[in-house]
């Protein structure tokens, strides 16, 4: 556990403590700290109201804050935890806690799960796979002829929806990737394993002294 | 070649999938 000025108390006023949201997550304090500085660039980059709002997390994504793009979008209500439209700093800390490379392959799974369940109805449905893969050719500008995705879907849908009832559920899901592991390289960021010296520019701003637990 | 990818390993060749970006000065 880590001690905590008071000036970094005050720097976190209105936010959750990093001391809490580190004994919750994968991330030490310190790292918890380095995530603040992320997340305070973020949240102010178009607003400075210490949310990160779709305009900002979409600009912090593609350097482009008018990009719309379904699977920005799906990303950031997935990490809109409260539904409130915003990013608050502990749903920004938790959400990326899922792509710790020490997560659960169980939590990756069920993330990926959901990000794909695009209409939230427990399946991923045949149209929706579709719908996402129009919107990767058209961000990619690649062109495959509709009888093309077509069959790519066929294949698909063969190899996951092992009960043929034209959808994807949550164990069909998790076999399917447990099959297909390269499925969940987006959900590992590798070095969320010590952000602190992956990313020294946060660190020079760290006041929390980290007690040797 | 795309055909011989299923659906999801094209997906998530999306740049938005790749959080890795958040962190790019």
């Amino acid at each position: 556990m880590g001690c905590f000025h008071s000036t970094a108390a005050r720097e976190f006023s209105g936010h959750e403590n990093p001391v809490k949201l580190a004994s919750e997550t994968a991330f030490s304090v310190s790292e918890v700290e380095a995530l603040f500085e992320l997340f305070k660039r973020i949240s102010s980059s178009v607003v400075d109201d210490g949310l990160i709002n779709k305009e900002e997390f979409q600009l912090a994504l593609f350097q482009n804050r008018k990009k719309e793009n379904l699977f920005a979008n799906r990303i950031f209500d997935l990490f809109d935890v409260k539904r409130k439209g915003v990013i608050d700093f502990g749903d920004f800390v938790r959400s990326l806690n899922v792509f710790h490379p020490n997560a659960s392959l169980e939590d990756k799974t069920d993330f990926s799960f959901r990000l794909y369940d695009m209409d939230c109805t427990g399946f991923i449905e045949r149209q929706e796979v579709k719908q996402m893969l129009i919107a990767l050719l058209c961000e990619s500008e690649m062109k495959l002829a509709d009888d093309t995705i077509e069959m790519i879907l066929d294949q698909t849908f063969n190899d996951a929806d092992v009960d043929r009832d034209g959808k994807i559920d949550k164990t069909e899901w998790s076999d399917f990737v447990i099959k297909n592991p390269s499925l969940l390289k987006i959900m590992t960021l590798p070095y969320l394993r010590d952000i602190t010296t992956t990313f020294p520019s946060f660190v020079f701003n760290s006041e929390v002294d980290e007690i040797a637990t | 070649q795309p055909t011989s990818m299923n659906a999801f390993e094209l997906i998530s060749m999306s740049r938005a999938l790749d959080l890795g970006n958040l962190f790019e000065e």
